[in-house]
């Protein structure tokens, strides 16, 4: 792994000195390329590095800090520091309710996640709506109503509406009219170089002028996270991100790359399929995933 | 590295970004980067737009080796389609189902997805859309089961292809992925020889963990061919070039959106191509 790379290197290093650009170099190259195997993109990886080359270089080898370790300790801080604080979860508006949007690319696990939000925010004693705005994809309102019976939290039913724009400002308006907490709004997954349907979703902010707009993003999401994270970001102003499916292998590394360009929190973490399986963000614990 | 004026380290360094930045992986790259010394030695390649050339014939030479021509004359022939969770399993049967239709092919689908809330409408709803027939079992139903009476009913009626949707699941998930062993053993029950076509389904926007994907798959079920999809975004899925090169396994076909007609051959050059874009 990664620190028995880096303290490999700095073995060679004796005694006190000066962490000089040499022995960092190689250092640097080992954490860019687990960065890169972690799916971080190139960039990201490139400015990373730069940042922890300046906090590095010249510094006194610490008294009892083995070279090695001390790079590790740099790195390690300022991943940390990209990743963001804990625990930054969703909070409620002062003036119910709280409008809940959730976006992404296909596939990306939206509508479960809804899911997921909406038996949280029930196990906290909210009343939840939930709105079935993806009316393109097979299936998609059905799949969420299939969710919202199982938690007893009302789906509302779009109707004969073509328009997901119009049913999701009919969401707002019957959220605000039964007094529900939170109205949390299913979009269709759609790509961030489509001009229409990204434009949709410019329509639908405008339209319910949500508190949270959330970006889905599939933890095994390689170089291309960058592109859809910012265009995202560009038309949108996302409020805050939720990796999914982090129970796995992936390193997850695209998810430095998604908060080095929106700077947006995360706010959860998918860990499985069930509605149960969402948890808060540990920075500490993604770190030491993307860096191997 | 070269000793040329005309390829320089920043040239390397912008092919290296391309490469990367395609989902290559760094192992690839770098090998692919390698070999091209010898190359500029000999003096093959003089600038850019020759060394990009020679990176190409690199990659088609891995895609290209693997198209073997299966002339399967078995019927019904029957397809599993398998992947982790999201990357277009179902959505690409329908349009696989949508091809065979349009070639005079009787299909039976399975719904054999029994997990998911929604699956087995959502497949309901393209075997309507194509017009072919879905067999179902109540949700939560066991899918080796489903995908018995299936290929059961291909056979009683003499259907051509019998096309088997799963449930998305980790790699890691070794109950998940039991389950899919014997899901296999199943098939192989109701027909000798089925599946005959074992494809796992790639999401083009995926980065390194396609091979840890392609990898367990394989180990667990044999797969038999590769579709990619959503290659309409900006994904590149640089990534089947190392997989079809560990596995000896073919990119069949790559969906290019959401629509029915959605799913073409896969062509070797024109994805290579694309790929330096
Ligand atoms: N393993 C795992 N699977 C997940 C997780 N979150 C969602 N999924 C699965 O991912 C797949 C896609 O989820 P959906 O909720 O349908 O995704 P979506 O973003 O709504 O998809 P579109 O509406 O088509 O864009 C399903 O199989 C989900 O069960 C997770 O945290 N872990
Ligand atoms: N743009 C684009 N979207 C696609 C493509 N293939 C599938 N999708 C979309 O990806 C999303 C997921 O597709 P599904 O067919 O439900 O994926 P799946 O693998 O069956 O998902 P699970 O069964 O939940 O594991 C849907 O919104 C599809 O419309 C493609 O080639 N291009
Ligand atoms: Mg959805
Ligand atoms: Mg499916």
């Amino acid at each position: 792994n990664l620190t028995k790379k880096l303290d490999s290197i700095f073995k060679k290093i004796r005694g006190k000195g000066l962490l000089t650009d040499k022995n960092i170099d190689e250092a640097l190259r080992e954490v860019r390329l687990a960065l890169l195997e972690a799916d971080v993109h190139f960039k990201v990886a490139k400015s990373f590095i730069e940042g922890v080359r300046e906090k590095a270089v010249g510094k006194e080898i610490l008294e009892g800090l083995a070279p090695g370790q001390q790079v590790v300790k740099i790195v390690w801080k300022e991943l940390s520091r990209l990743m963001g604080e804990e625990g930054k979860t969703i909070a409620l508006s002062s003036q119910p309710p709280t409008l809940i949007m959730l976006v992404g690319l296909q596939g990306s696990g939206k509508t479960t996640t809804v899911g997921k939000l909406a038996r949280r925010f029930k196990r906290e004693g909210k009343r939840v709506l939930l709105v079935a705005g993806d009316l393109q994809r097979p299936a998609a309102v059905s799949q969420l109503q299939t969710l919202g019976k199982g938690l007893d939290v009302p789906v509302m039913d779009p109707g004969t509406n073509k328009d997901p724009v119009i049913v999701m400002e009919k969401g707002v308006k019957q959220g605000r009219k039964e007094g529900f907490d939170v109205v949390i709004f299913d979009t269709a997954g759609r790509l961030q170089v489509d001009e229409a349907l990204m434009a949709e979703l410019v329509q639908m902010k405008s339209g319910i002028s949500p508190d949270e707009i959330l970006f889905v993003a599939d933890a095994m999401t390689g170089q291309t996270a960058v592109d859809v994270a910012r265009k995202f970001h560009e038309d949108l102003g996302l409020t805050g991100i939720i990796l999914t499916k982090t129970e796995g292998d992936a390193r997850g590394g695209a998810l430095l790359s998604i908060r080095s360009v929106t700077g947006a929190p995360i706010k959860f973490i998918g860990t499985g399929e069930k509605l149960e399986d969402l948890e808060p963000f540990h920075p500490d614990r993604m770190a030491s995933r993307i860096l191997g | 590295f070269f000793g040329r004026a005309t390829i320089d380290a920043d040239m390397l360094d912008h092919l290296e970004e391309l490469l990367i930045g395609a989902d290559l992986g760094v192992e690839v790259t770098e090998r692919f980067l390698r070999d091209l010394k010898p190359c500029v030695e000999r003096k093959e390649v003089s600038d850019l737009v020759s060394l990009k050339k020679k990176l190409k014939k690199f990659m088609v030479s891995i895609l290209e080796k693997e198209r073997s021509e299966m002339p399967f004359s078995v019927s019904p022939k029957v397809t599993l389609f398998v992947g982790v969770n999201g990357v277009g399993k179902t959505t690409t049967i329908g349009k696989r189902a949508q091809k065979l239709k349009e070639e005079g092919g009787r299909i039976v689908l399975a719904a054999g997805d029994t997990f998911r809330a929604g699956a087995g409408e959502q497949l309901a709803l393209w075997g309507e859309r194509v017009g072919v027939e879905v067999i179902r079992h109540r949700p939560g139903a066991d899918p080796a089961a489903v995908a018995f009476d299936a290929v059961s009913a291909g056979l009683a009626r003499k259907s051509d292809h019998v096309l088997i949707d799963t449930a998305g699941r980790l790699q890691t998930k070794n109950n998940l992925m039991a389950e899919l062993k014997k899901m296999v053993r199943v098939l192989e029950k109701a027909m000798p020889g089925a599946p005959h076509e074992k494809i796992l389904v790639l999401d083009a926007t995926t980065g390194q963990n396609a091979l840890s994907q392609a990898k367990l798959f394989n180990e667990a079920i044999g797969i038999t061919g590769i579709i990619l999809t959503k290659l309409d975004g900006t994904g590149r899925g640089g990534i089947v070039i190392p997989i079809v090169e560990t596995l000896s396994v073919p990119v069949t076909d790559i969906g290019v959106g959401e629509g029915a007609d959605d799913l073409i051959p896969f062509h070797v050059e024109s994805f290579v191509d694309a790929l330096f874009e």
